[in-house]
């Protein structure tokens, strides 16, 4: 019996309940500064400038919401460019929206724009291409932001794209709609999944991201009508693919690299990092696929689950059915049926001791911890392609409401095809 | 798809390295 429960102990996390919840103090501010480094900060953690409007902050059950918006968005972006080679061209069969949504869009990074340099807070992610933030004079609407809104008439390194330049013709590919034109200026319109949308000029601009990392020339949208769920911050940071995103345009300077710690709400802050710094020791690598239906994303393959160092019996077609993007702007990873499936079978199973309790929007193993000082928790190692085991800490086990309510922070797909 | 969401990629260190073709996981480097 010794030898079991130390076994079960060697799988599992055991914890305080107070460390689950999400801390109300910043602790530190160290994070991991190296060169063309950013500092990324949780939108609605206590390290984050952006969060002090709390009246106004979404509840746990809204971001999850959100992010659900989101991932729907995903699923009919890439089911739609699936379909869109297998249908004869039929307006009519064709949505009438794409894009991502923003969902919570979590984290963030501050970076300078225009000369001088105004800083602006923008939400970073992985899973969209344009970067825009609002602008000056917001023709039609901006939303209430930290930080003063970007005004191009003062800077001295802002250039508007002009309609007939090829650059304006790229738009279509990085928001997925036609650019538009006003007089001889280009126009960029992107719309997301949960009607959250930013429209207005296409322009180029000094991008500073730390005091010796700058972009010349940089191509954004400088948004006249902004409107949706990105109260707070100045606008997005496109990391994804097309070959307008920041990671594209950087190509020359960074080499189509780059790396990211996300901070657990509670710890502090982390990073993000341009260029290979060659510092990262420990790291094991996975394919990077590219699915030339949706070419922005980045896919990549996971091959086994364990959960309290059982691994999880599933097929691998399961995976490789629909396959499988990461992105920073997703909150959930969300899994194919019957893999989520078998995750809270054995999950539960490991969990019994524990009373359940109501589900939290799209999750639905809660438990009431409140009379418990500290639990035990089964470890989750995710297997990717390539021999690489990774072991998820405990902020990506659980997602805490309160201590009544402590739920597995994963959820599945409706359908095995998503 | 499946999607690998930012909750779980918490603590560990992400490297894209697009133009390798690969994404590497590494222990968690921002705590």
């Amino acid at each position: 019996r010794q030898a079991t429960e130390s076994r079960r102990l060697q799988h599992a996390h055991t914890v305080k309940i107070s460390s689950l919840l999400p801390a109300s103090v910043c602790t530190s501010t160290k994070g991991n500064i190296k060169k063309a480094s950013l500092k990324v900060v949780h939108r609605h953690g206590p390290c984050s400038q952006l969060s002090k409007d709390k009246a106004n902050a979404p509840t746990l059950s809204e971001i999850l919401s959100h992010d659900q918006s989101r991932v729907n968005s995903i699923q009919s972006r890439i089911a739609f460019n699936s379909r869109k080679n297998s249908l004869e061209d039929s307006q009519a069969t064709l949505p009438s929206k794409s894009g991502s949504s923003l969902g919570s869009g979590n984290y963030f990074v501050t970076v300078g724009l225009g000369s001088p340099k105004k800083d602006l807070s923008l939400i970073f992610d992985t899973g969209s291409d344009l970067t825009w933030t609002q602008c000056e004079p917001c023709v039609r609407y901006c939303y209430k932001q930290q930080e003063p809104t970007f005004d191009p008439s003062k800077s001295a390194t802002y250039s508007n794209i002009t309609c007939t330049s090829p650059l304006c013709s790229q738009l279509s590919s990085a928001t997925g709609n036609s650019p538009g034109c006003s007089s001889t200026t280009c126009l960029y319109g992107i719309q997301y999944g949960d009607q959250s949308f930013s429209v207005g000029y296409f322009g180029k601009e000094k991008l500073t991201l730390t005091s010796t990392d700058v972009v010349n020339d940089f191509l954004f949208g400088c948004g006249q009508n902004n409107q949706g769920l990105f109260r707070g911050t100045a606008g997005l940071l496109g990391l994804g693919r097309d070959k307008l995103s920041l990671v594209s345009q950087t190509s020359q300077k960074y080499g189509k690299y780059f790396s990211y710690c996300l901070p657990s709400m509670s710890s502090s802050t982390g990073h993000l990092t341009f260029g290979n710094s060659g510092t990262s020791s420990g790291v094991k690598f996975t394919p990077l696929l590219t699915d030339s239906q949706s070419p922005s994303f980045y896919f990549i393959d996971i091959t086994a689950i364990s959960v309290g160092g059982r691994s999880l019996s599933i097929s691998k077609s399961v995976f490789s059915t629909a396959g499988t993007i990461i992105d920073s702007g997703t909150v959930i990873t969300r899994l194919p049926p019957a893999a989520y499936s078998a995750m809270r079978t054995t999950f539960r199973q490991l969990m019994k001791n524990y009373p359940m309790t109501d589900a939290l929007s799209i999750l639905d193993t809660c438990y009431d911890l409140s009379n418990y000082t500290t639990v035990t928790i089964p470890k989750i190692n995710f297997f990717f392609n390539g021999n690489v085991n990774v072991a998820l800490d405990l902020t990506g086990i659980l997602y805490a409401a309160s201590a009544s309510q402590v739920c597995l922070a994963f959820a599945g797909n409706s359908d095995a095809t998503d | 798809v499946g999607i690998f969401g930012n909750v779980q990629q918490q603590t560990l260190e992400v490297v894209y390295d697009v133009a390798g073709g690969k994404l590497g996981f590494g222990p968690g480097k921002c705590s």
